[in-house]
């Protein structure tokens, strides 16, 4: 059985794609099996481990909407061993309108998942991508996980989004996915010289002390330079003061466990 | 007749909502009448403008979903004059799937500021703040609007998505709203320490000589400071690095004219 954690935040900008891909590339340098699957219509996993996803290639979109096999859309990242990525493309921006009409629109995720599994094929960790918002797309990946990990950057905005983010969860929990909780928080681009950075992250660490990771991700223009290369910030420059913290993030989830 | 401007980009935290109301603050403390709609469920725009934005409040759900008027749900900003709010309130996060099922979907915000004019009340500027998508709030934004205004945050994943917005807005051009085009581009949270940061500009001014503006605007800790105090940084510490690059953004756009 995969610990399976959906990384989402429907507000916009806030280090959900950079947390996925260089948290999934921590572990699989580990020795951990991880696929990282992109539900953002954007892409930005995708490129950022490597993966071409122009409309012709095989996509979570076929998986979502026309119940190809997840294993077949399933391609190796190029830049880390035991990491792997069910990529997005264009085709996954029309989903969420087109997913509306569909039977058990919520859980076409979770059934692929099962169904992938169920042939025998193991991950230990699947991570998903989410896009900033909080329709169908991040419900079929809330269904699909029974953990939810949440980036929060160091800013005002950040806060304001949370609570409705929380309902949503709670929504989903009593009426799709019992198992469903919040079991790490990871705040992102903090910045040090900055008394802003500093109020939003003392008023994370009070109101969800058990889930926020000790580790805090600071701002690091290596981080953002790597996915031009197509590559996480992990083979991009390993001691990069980014690369480290999310090595730490890492170990930090593995060694937490599941966290009922 | 008012200057409509959407401004969108699916790609989250690029600062569509602090380039809404700060450039709608400068307009506003220079003698204009400006409008800034809330499409965002998040209401980041109207807790910039000092809005209450709580369940109860009347907000663009109202008129989107239920046909209240304009100008029923519109407020004054509290710390600029001449500036008014339609606010976004939670309800929103769920008008992209009610809308799927209602005549004219596309079209509503449109009919409503148009029946808003019919009274006789005049806007020089409406500025509509989009959510991180590309969805039913983006598209009924496109539709009311002529023009097109993108920030792009100085980061890679930012040029990724660009082409994306383009093919949208190109397809409501040619089968809802023929005048829509991108009239304005700016370049926002511009860290002149990093490479990155002019490679992305380069480029952009490259590929988009007409639309990008002169102006570019600089990472600054004062504009992330700012909506904590329910202010626009135009108000909160007007001789800032962000405020003044603002202001020139905001006159750069009022003497361009509409650009068809
Ligand atoms: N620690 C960091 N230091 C510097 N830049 C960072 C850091 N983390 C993320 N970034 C940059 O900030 C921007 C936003 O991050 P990212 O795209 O991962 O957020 P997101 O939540 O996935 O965005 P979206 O809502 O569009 O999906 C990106 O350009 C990214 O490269
Ligand atoms: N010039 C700037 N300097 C420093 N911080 C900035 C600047 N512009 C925006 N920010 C901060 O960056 C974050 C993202 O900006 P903003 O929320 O305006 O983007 P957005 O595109 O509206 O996001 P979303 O996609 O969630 O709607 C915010 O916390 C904001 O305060
Ligand atoms: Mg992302
Ligand atoms: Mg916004």
């Amino acid at each position: 059985q995969p610990r399976i954690l959906t990384v989402a935040n429907q507000k916009g900008g806030v280090g959900k794609t950079t947390t996925t891909v260089n948290v999934a590339a921590a572990m699989a340098q580990g020795g951990l099996t991880v696929l990282v699957v992109d539900l953002d219509p954007q892409g930005n996993a995708s490129t950022a481990l490597g993966i071409d996803h122009h409309a012709d290639v095989p996509s979570i979109y076929d998986v979502l909407v026309d119940g190809t096999p997840l294993l077949d859309v399933v391609q190796p990242c190029t830049t880390v061993e035991n990491l792997f990525c069910a990529p997005a493309t264009i085709d996954l921006a029309g989903a969420e309108i087109e997913l509306v009409s569909l039977v058990a629109r919520e859980s076409r995720l979770q059934k692929a998942i099962a169904e992938a599994e169920a042939t025998g094929h193991a991950y230990d960790y699947i991570l998903i991508d989410c896009p900033p918002s909080l329709g169908l797309l991040t419900v079929n990946a809330m269904v699909a996980a029974s953990e939810v990990f949440i980036p929060i950057q160091c800013e005002y905005y950040a806060l304001e989004g949370l609570s409705q983010l929380l309902k949503n969860i709670e929504l989903i929990r009593a009426h799709l996915n019992p198992p469903l909780h919040v079991s790490t928080i990871l705040l992102t681009m903090y910045d040090g010289r900055t008394r802003l950075s500093a109020q939003v992250a003392d008023e994370v660490r009070e109101h969800f002390p058990q889930q926020v990771l000790r580790t805090t991700v600071p701002r690091s223009v290596r981080v953002s330079e790597a996915p031009s290369f197509g590559e996480t910030v992990m083979t991009y420059d390993p001691t990069s003061s980014g690369a480290l913290a999310y090595l730490e993030a890492a170990s930090e989830i593995a060694d937490r466990g599941a966290g009922i």
